[in-house]
């Protein structure tokens, strides 16, 4: 099964 | 004051219908150089980002930066309220709290005016760092289309599997399983349709399948799509305009 990651794991909110 | 006109109103419903189902509220940021908006779904999943140069207007005046608060799924109702060959020019004051999109039938001499409500969107803008890709490829927006259509249909996550020679597309859900290999290829006649690829090193990622078939509408703006792999890291699929993108940013899966 996989898991969904999230895009706040990579980009940072300015 | 904005004023930017262009010269078929379809244009912009395209480049709305490319995103429109998966973000609902964007700010639309105008300025001297063109209209670039940003946005991420509620899931946090998906970021999408679009970029209009001032090329792809007929007019463009924006003597400074507005934003447009808007709630797309009110601008596509009043998008479907123009034809497709009409001018559409979007017309906001400096710190407006509304913008009108004037249709123009030049040749019916038919004029229909409609103003938006802008809303308040209180977004915080995602910083994307410029990636290192280990692999870049390009291939006709209607094979990915397809791809993504007939896998989607048995899994809800989708495998991609760059390696030197080759693409590899894959699910395995549970009616079934499915791969689609494809290769690059240059298509002399008919250049759009090669599949091109640089990989500086293999790759191996899963998406969910319901991301993929929301960015595949971004299909509607160009017949080419750019998808930029790297391990670990999201996905950037990118539809072109004449000039500007629709990018799309989408995080990957991981076997847990």
């Amino acid at each position: 099964k996989f898991k969904q990651s999230s895009l706040t794991k990579f980009f940072s909110t300015t | 004051m904005l004023e930017a006109k262009f010269e078929e109103a379809s244009l912009f419903k395209r480049i709305i219908d490319g995103f429109k189902d998966c973000v609902q509220l964007v700010n639309f940021q105008c300025k001297q150089d063109g209209i670039i908006a940003q946005a991420v779904d509620d899931s946090r999943v998906l970021l999408v980002s679009l970029e209009i140069g001032v090329e792809a207007f007929q007019e463009y005046r924006c003597d400074h930066p507005i934003t447009l608060g808007i709630d797309l799924a009110s601008l596509s109702k009043i998008l479907r309220c123009g034809n497709n060959n009409d001018t559409l020019t979007l017309i906001a004051e400096d710190t407006p709290d509304s913008v009108m999109l004037l249709f123009e039938d030049t040749k019916k001499d038919r004029i229909a005016e409609f103003n938006l409500k802008l809303m308040d969107i209180d977004a915080d803008f995602l910083k994307i760092e410029e990636l290192v890709y280990e692999s870049t490829l390009n291939l006709p927006a209607t094979e990915f289309v397809r791809v993504v259509r007939e896998l989607g249909q048995l899994s809800d996550s989708l495998n991609i599997t760059v390696t030197k020679e080759t693409i590899k597309f894959a699910c395995d859900g549970d009616i079934g399983s499915g791969t689609i290999i494809l290769r690059p290829f240059i298509n002399m006649e008919n250049p759009s349709e090669s599949i091109k690829l640089e990989m500086d090193q293999p790759v191996e990622l899963t998406f969910g399948a319901k991301y993929l078939a929301d960015i595949v509408k971004g299909s509607a703006l160009s017949d080419k799509v750019a998808i930029r792999l790297s391990s670990e890291a999201p996905a950037l699929f990118q539809f072109d305009l004449k000039a500007g993108f629709l990018q799309f940013f989408l995080a990957p899966k991981f076997n847990d």
